[in-house]
């Protein structure tokens, strides 16, 4: 049990060090309170942004958060396969630089898995292989496809 | 396994029929604020079996049919693309559930009815469920970097 | 007691009203539970959104729920002076309309009480009568007075 | 009564010594992610008394002393304008907290030594406290909205 433990946790960290660093110029990585006793302790997410010096994730700021949330899901593939991502708005905290590389990942990830993303921004949409617009029209919710042109309009 | 269609039909704010395509690859949901984006994931994690009505943001069953359709039922289906991948032989599998106005609930395999553990058990036999960690909320994506460390083992315990 | 309480409540009810009205096309308000005895219910916060149905607070959207917050808070000042607001990303849900129109009435808000507002969209920002620029340089954060034209240099 | 300026000086993310300029129309602040942003409300609220490590987002005082500057103290300084309508004569009241190496903390008033008592009671007699409704901590807006009616009754008792 501790060996399985230990084998899958170790593939989960090495996946997301490889995502964060993707995204962020930086490293992130996940540590064992008690190697010798997994079981016996937590397991600490550490990340350092930047040159800045790396913290605990509890203590990073909202955007940085966000970014580490979605690495370490993601990572979790390595060891548990999910057929698909629904993200709800998962950018709202991040800037325009942040939201763009997570665009641009998110196109990548795309290839081999699907993801569906919920989001305000262009930036992000624009990187879709589809992009679904939702709209009320009398009261009522409807969804049609867009081409990456239409955004600016259906503003 | 990939999600290729909803059909939502009188749920939350869709009322009538409303369809929505997608492809195995990057998908993005846009649209204005109260537009109705959430609802579609709503409108998945319900025909997963979610049962918790706070989980779809409303405080009784009932307020999931939509406004002007109180007298007809909610139904929302979820077509699941089969790429070989998949505990079932068909190119596809629908699953559906629908809310009637009397509060009855229904549960559709392939247009089959079934119960409800038989749907969430076919779909957790693939790794899917309605509470999963691969379905993040609105508002929810921090919560994951604040878990403290030993929810986090848990985490990884449970999924391993 | 109650009379003291009922006379608040119709102030703040009446400033909602307005104030809502001002960010939004719809109409929201305050409901006591059981006006006869209010210290023996609640208070219902109701909104109506374009000409959709009026919703308790609770079961509107992300960005509708964020507008209504705002409108609340604002309106306290009806009955109970604060001297300054602090708001930190209200507007991370909001779409670029309601954006655009949070950041117009927070100028006027402006005229008459302080605001602090933090938020990455241009569009709000560049409607402040200041504008502070948080940056890090070698490690550590600094602050520095920005004018609009360099928000986008600043990027 | 308005914030005209803030002094911070190596506390959290902000080594030596920043200040921040404020004017008493609409303020914005702005920077990328992690720039420090949020760092400045905290310190506002520190200023203000707030005692609770977790409201100020660290597990434990000492963290709140920036990285580099373990071996100094932390200090914040808030500059409250008076346009006449507060409770003291002065054009300006600076309140100022600090917090040792050693976990010792003082605060002051203009300058001059005083308890911790002394500033909360007499930011409380102006309407201001470090968990005031009109602080909104990023992410916490939409929990106004989704208050139950009861607690949004007391909200407002406890207002009036
Ligand atoms: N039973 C129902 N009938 C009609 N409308 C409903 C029903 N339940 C919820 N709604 C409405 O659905 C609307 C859309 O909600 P949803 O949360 O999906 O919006 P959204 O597109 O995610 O917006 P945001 O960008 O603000 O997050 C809300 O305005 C809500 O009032
Ligand atoms: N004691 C400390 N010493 C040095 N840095 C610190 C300290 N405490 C916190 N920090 C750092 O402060 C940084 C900024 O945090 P803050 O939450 O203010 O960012 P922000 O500008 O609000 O970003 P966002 O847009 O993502 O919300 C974080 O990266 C955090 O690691
Ligand atoms: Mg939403
Ligand atoms: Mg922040």
């Amino acid at each position: 049990k501790s060996q399985t433990f230990m084998k899958a946790f170790e593939m989960i960290d090495r996946s997301f060090r490889e995502i964060f660093s993707k995204l962020v110029d930086g490293a992130a990585w996940l540590e064992l309170e008690n190697p010798n006793d997994p079981f016996n302790g937590g397991v600490f997410m550490l990340a350092k942004f930047g040159d800045k010096k790396e913290r605990e994730a509890a203590s990073l700021s909202g955007g940085e958060k966000a970014i580490a949330s979605v690495a370490f899901l993601l990572a979790l593939q390595a060891a548990y396969k999910s057929h698909f991502y629904i993200f709800d708005e998962i950018d709202a905290n991040l800037d325009a630089e942040r939201s763009r590389r997570l665009g641009e990942f998110l196109n990548s990830w795309g290839k081999e898995n699907q993801i569906i993303l919920v989001s305000l921004k262009d930036t992000l949409i624009s990187k879709a292989d589809r992009i679904i617009g939702v709209y009320e029209r009398e009261g009522s919710s409807r969804a049609i496809e867009l081409r990456v042109e239409e955004l600016e309009r259906g503003k | 396994v990939y999600i290729s269609r909803i059909e939502i039909r009188n749920f939350k704010s869709f009322e009538g029929a409303v369809n929505v395509e997608l492809v195995k690859g990057f998908n993005a949901v846009t649209g204005r604020n109260g537009s109705g984006k959430s609802n579609i994931i709503d409108a998945i994690r319900f025909a997963f079996g979610e049962n918790s009505v706070k989980a779809l943001r409303e405080n009784r069953m009932q307020a999931l049919i939509n406004d002007r359709g109180r007298g007809r039922s909610a139904r929302v289906s979820v077509y699941l693309a089969n790429e070989g991948d998949a505990p079932f032989k068909e190119q596809q599998l629908v699953i559906t559930r629908e809310l009637l106005s009397n509060g009855e609930q229904r549960y559709y395999i392939n247009g089959r009815r079934t119960s409800r553990n038989n749907v969430v058990d076919l779909l957790y036999s693939m790794g899917i469920s309605s509470d999963g960690l691969n379905i993040v909320p609105q508002g929810a994506i921090g919560r994951i970097a604040e878990m403290n460390p030993s929810d986090r083992r848990e985490l990884l315990e449970d999924l391993i």
